[in-house]
C-alpha cells in the first residue's frame, strides 16, 4: 500500500551498498 | 592535511587517516596513482570491473566532485561523510536528489524513475510486469509531485523524504560511525605503532 519507487531503491539496490568499499581484501 | 579534510565532516582525524589507508588500497587496484578510477570503484563494491550498475556509476559521478574521471582523496572522505549516520538529512537528500536526477536536469522526471526501476529489477531476481512498473512510478509521482507538473523538483523531493525517511535509509553507511573500531586493521596503519598495539 505505502510502497513508493523510492522505496524499492533504497531498500534493493546494491549499487547502493557501499560497504563493499569496506571489505577490500 | 588530513586536519583540513576532517574539517567540515563528522570524521575524526584519525578516521580520516584510516580512510586514507582504505583509500590508498582501493586507488591502487587497477591504476597505481593514488586516485579512484571508476574501475576501480566497481572493483570495490563488486570484485567485478564489467558488472554494470547504473546507481554506481551515479555514485561515482557524484563522488567525482571535480569532474575529472577520478576521485581524489578530498573528495572520497566529503562525498562518504554525507552517508555518516551523524550527517545532517538535508545533506542526504539533497545527495539523493543529486543521484536520482540522471540527465541532471534539476528535477527528478518520469521517466528516470521509470529507468532506475527497470534498472533495479534488471538486477534483482524479481519479475514485476512492466503495467506493476507503471502503477509504482505513477504512485511515487502521486505522492512525491506535490505541484503536479509531472516532475519531482528538490523542493517536493525534500518534502517527501522528511515524510517517509526510509527513502534515505541507503543514505546512511553505519559503518562509518566508527570506522576505525570496525576496522580495527586501520588502527595498525594509524599513528600507534606495531609495538603499541603488541603491548595491549
Amino acid at each position: 500500500r505505502s510502497c513508493n519507487a523510492f522505496q524499492l531503491i533504497s531498500s534493493m539496490s546494491s549499487g547502493f551498498d557501499l560497504s563493499g568499499l569496506f571489505e577490500s581484501e | 592535511d588530513f586536519v583540513n579534510i576532517a574539517s567540515g565532516t563528522p570524521f575524526t582525524v584519525s578516521e580520516v587517516e584510516a580512510l586514507h589507508d582504505l583509500f590508498r588500497k582501493i586507488s591502487n587496484t587497477v591504476v597505481k596513482d593514488n586516485l579512484i578510477h571508476k574501475e576501480e570503484f566497481h572493483v570495490a563494491l563488486f570484485r567485478n570491473k564489467k558488472k554494470q550498475n547504473l546507481f554506481v556509476d551515479r555514485l561515482f559521478d557524484l563522488f567525482d566532485q571535480k569532474g575529472n574521471g577520478v576521485i581524489e582523496f578530498g573528495e572520497f572522505v566529503r562525498s562518504l561523510s554525507v552517508f555518516h549516520p551523524g550527517a545532517p538529512e538535508e545533506q542526504k537528500a539533497a545527495f539523493a536528489f543529486k543521484l536520482y536526477d540522471l540527465r541532471q536536469t534539476g528535477f527528478i522526471e518520469r521517466n528516470e524513475l521509470k529507468e532506475m526501476v527497470c534498472a533495479l529489477l534488471d538486477e534483482s531476481e524479481l519479475d514485476i510486469t512492466s503495467d506493476a512498473v507503471e502503477m509504482i512510478v505513477d504512485r511515487t509521482f502521486d505522492q512525491a509531485d506535490t505541484k503536479g507538473d509531472g516532475r519531482i523538483d528538490q523542493e517536493e523531493w525534500t518534502a517527501f523524504a522528511k515524510d517517509n525517511p526510509y527513502v534515505l535509509r541507503n543514505m546512511t553507511l553505519p559503518y562509518l560511525k566508527d570506522i576505525t573500531m570496525v576496522f580495527p586493521s586501520f588502527v595498525v596503519h594509524s599513528e600507534i605503532s606495531e609495538a603499541d598495539m603488541a603491548a595491549k
